[in-house]
């Protein structure tokens, strides 16, 4: 693998957007790109990861490569990205360590680092990506991270429901309530203030909010975010990238008992 | 109390 970014930003922007979820993944390397799946310990939130070749200024893949890392050590190397300095990710072909070689042509400065690869046997689930869902929700990423960090702080549990009104994000505490309505909107101005919402039928779903608040660190991958509903299945919240490709987070409801 | 779902409720193991 010879995989260079123009900006070693967006490699490190990909990793923290899902570091603090899970703590080891596999990235699956082949000549149609980057892609990587890990599920958090509680088995409750599922992270996908697609890079594809638009991503990257460069990018070769000889032969289909795992590279199995544990993100905190790869999290820490990601420390010395700037957007001043470009990212090659080599990987050799019986690969036991993956290669980070950040360059900054103007300031005649280059730096590398090897970080060991480790066998993860991780389980995979089958994820069709293309599943139906009832209801589908673009909206500003800015506008959704601040609604999940203003009402988490009120409940453990959140929970979206969706009619032809609007999204409604709601939580009841012990002590305090609060809902945030919104409504469809097109902003002439700035679009990454759009929300649209394509529905099939109403939803009404409740998720663990200390959840929400790990999927909200991916957004500084995108200004908008795409939610996924149906009933009783897994939601996706998805942040695609500019150039191709993005994070997702699949999250299991809460159920009443 | 609402309960926790599981992801492999939903989806199969490859």
């Amino acid at each position: 693998l010879e995989a260079k970014f123009d900006d070693s930003t967006i490699f490190k922007k990909i990793i923290d957007s899902f570091k603090d979820s899970v703590t080891q993944i596999n990235f699956v390397c082949s000549e149609s790109g980057i892609e990587a799946q890990a599920i958090d310990d509680s088995r409750v939130l599922l992270v996908t990861v697609s890079i594809p070749p638009s991503c990257f200024e460069s990018y070769r893949c000889d032969r289909p490569t795992t590279i199995g890392v544990y993100l905190a050590s790869l999290a820490k190397l990601l420390k010395s990205a700037n957007t001043n300095s470009s990212l090659t990710l080599y990987v050799a072909d019986k690969p036991d360590e993956l290669l980070l070689l950040f360059e900054e042509p103007k300031n005649q400065k280059s730096m590398e680092y090897k970080l060991k690869l480790v066998d993860i046997t991780a389980d995979m689930l089958e994820v069709d990506s293309d599943m139906k869902s009832d209801v589908t929700v673009e909206m500003s990423s800015v506008e959704f991270t601040k609604t999940v960090r203003d009402l988490t702080q009120l409940s453990d549990s959140f929970t979206v429901s969706v009619t032809k009104d609007g999204i409604v994000f709601s939580v009841q505490g012990d002590t305090a309530q609060g809902k945030v309505l919104l409504q469809p909107r097109e902003d002439l101005a700035d679009e990454s203030n759009n929300l649209s919402i394509s529905m099939s039928k109403t939803i009404d779903l409740s998720f663990a909010s200390k959840y929400l608040l790990d999927i909200i660190k991916a957004a500084s991958i995108s200004n908008k975010i795409f939610l996924k509903f149906s009933d009783d299945t897994p939601a996706l919240f998805e942040f695609k990238m500019e150039k191709g490709g993005g994070v997702g987070f699949y999250l299991a409801p809460k159920y009443d008992d | 109390l609402a309960k926790q779902d599981k992801l492999e409720d939903f989806f199969d193991f490859i």
